[in-house]
């Protein structure tokens, strides 16, 4: 697909870093000259523009484009105004970056198609990850059912997950377990591997250390954590 | 759990807010007054204090804190201060935000237990909700087995999972369906709410429009969806 990102900042140059490594023609473009410089090796094409000029944008190839993203992030007037240009223009998909609530809301008013908050979402993540001892992370799919990694139980080390019989006993639904291995990173210091065991099925053995990657009504997966 | 947060710009606060509402207790530190007022009534306590400064550090009740996460962002002198004091506190368990490479190489050496960058992990899965058209979201547990979010394809629509037999032709898991209905948020924007079914079943009806929350090998999950 084709995206343009405006605001090569960490969030905006990151994601277009990586949508080009997946493949994608991503235009990246930023006011700054060393920023442009920086990424032209790692961003498919890279322009220096200040994009709160109409005349600037509009040589932007917008026709063809299928994302929008507006990834400007301190300077809130150069974001809402930036949005507001890509707004008249009509690009197919627009989203764009929210610093502040006031932000927030005036991006809602505008009606652009979604509003990404980097810094509270991966605050949002971090909080799940940290809320409970003994289990690693928590991804909400909706407020009461989760996708929860924890440690395989003590009463279920060395069964197969067919003679626990939890997944009926609980109604979850168990995708993979993980084997967790200590190895040493390039600077060795030691660090936690943690190596995914394909799709989980009646036969999968669980054992110590191993973690549990389950779906379930997050009532359902803290009795079967006990 | 007992947290301490220190530096509440938008990822330190969002994160101390979040944890305050999930019942823990939270100090959050800042060396703003205006940062400390805003929020003493969303976080258990706030603190001005300027954390590179040891006198003032000492002061904090490490004994009894499970974690604690150095959140100041721009000023990446400041955090490696502030981490370098934590090390040297010998707190439990230490989260430190990189900035930069440079940041991220010199905390490694520090060996922090975990390294955050919230603008780097919210373009990360960004670019995953973004990278194929008709998939809402993917979140990788490897670069193979990911849990994605996408359409019930055209065939399956109206029968039950069961009468599909896609779970066993493709080796995949199925977590549960989310049906999706448009509506009014509250300035009269049309949005899509997504409503999660549960703990999918082999009775589970496939309807048009529904989104199907699977788990199993990217190129088997490419293969269904097609
Ligand atoms: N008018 C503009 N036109 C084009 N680019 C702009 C404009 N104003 C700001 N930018 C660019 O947007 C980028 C991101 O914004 P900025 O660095 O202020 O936010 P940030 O919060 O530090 O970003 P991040 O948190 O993603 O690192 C910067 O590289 C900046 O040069
Ligand atoms: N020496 C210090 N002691 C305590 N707090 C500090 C210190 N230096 C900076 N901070 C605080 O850290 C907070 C976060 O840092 P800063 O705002 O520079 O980063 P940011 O990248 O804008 O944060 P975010 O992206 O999370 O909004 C600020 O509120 C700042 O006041």
């Amino acid at each position: 697909m084709k995206f343009i990102i405006i605001g090569l900042g960490n969030f905006g140059s990151s994601l277009a870093i990586q949508l080009t490594q997946m493949g994608h023609e991503v235009i990246g473009v930023d006011n700054k000259m060393e920023k442009v410089e920086n990424f032209k090796d790692a961003i498919s094409h890279t322009i220096c523009m200040n994009t709160t000029e109409m005349s600037a944008v509009q040589s932007l190839p917008f026709r063809n484009t299928d994302i929008v993203i507006v990834a400007i992030g301190e300077d809130e007037g150069a974001n809402i105004l930036t949005t507001a240009m890509m707004k008249q223009l009509k690009v197919k998909r627009l989203i764009s970056r929210a610093v502040s609530s006031l932000h927030q809301t005036v991006l809602e008013a505008m009606q652009v198609d979604e509003i990404v908050h980097p810094e509270e979402e991966t605050a949002n993540r971090w909080a799940w990850k940290l809320n409970t001892e003994g289990v690693l992370d928590s991804i909400p799919l909706s407020p009461e059912y989760h996708i929860v990694e924890a440690y395989v139980p003590e009463r279920y080390i060395g069964k197969t997950l067919g003679e626990t019989g939890f997944v009926n006993q609980y109604n979850v639904v168990v995708l993979t377990t993980m084997t967790t291995t200590r190895e040493q990173n390039e600077i060795g210091s030691l660090i936690m591997k943690n190596k995914v065991q394909g799709v989980a099925s009646a036969k999968t053995v669980l054992s110590e250390g191993d973690v549990l990657v389950l779906y379930g009504h997050i009532r359902d997966i803290e009795r079967l954590l006990k």
